[in-house]
């Protein structure tokens, strides 16, 4: 499964990754 | 927590000392957002618990394109609510001398 990078201004990176089914069935 | 359609789990194991983890964050519920999410996934990012703040982080995901400004409270309060529990579990832990 494919991941992005993108990296803030400030220096802070969030990483993209996908969102697992089950953990959107949860709750 | 209050259900603010934006869920913010623990991505790695909290050993109670670092003060440095990895979270992350993604939408459950887009409606419950004030403007239009375009459906990025989930994003991971690591949070210093001692010297940030949640609704400054959520500012950045906001520059970064992942959210609208309009957004930024929520995705703040999402953040704060996690870190909240976060540190009550350690001081629970703290407390019960484990």
């Amino acid at each position: 499964s494919a991941t992005a990078q993108v990296v803030h201004s400030a220096g802070r990176r969030f990483i993209v990754s996908p969102v697992p089914e089950a953990r959107l069935k949860e709750q | 927590a209050e259900d603010t359609g934006v869920r913010v789990e623990l991505n790695e194991e909290d050993d109670g000392k670092k003060s440095s983890i990895a979270l992350k964050l993604w939408v459950e519920d887009p409606k419950k957002l004030k403007g239009k999410y375009k459906d990025t996934g989930a994003i991971e990012f690591t949070f210093d618990l001692v010297n940030e703040v949640p609704e400054v982080v959520a500012q950045e995901m906001v520059e970064s394109g992942f959210f609208l400004d309009c957004d930024v409270k929520i995705v703040g309060k999402s953040i704060r609510d996690r870190v909240a529990l976060l540190n009550w579990k350690r001081e629970r832990t703290v407390s019960t001398g484990n």
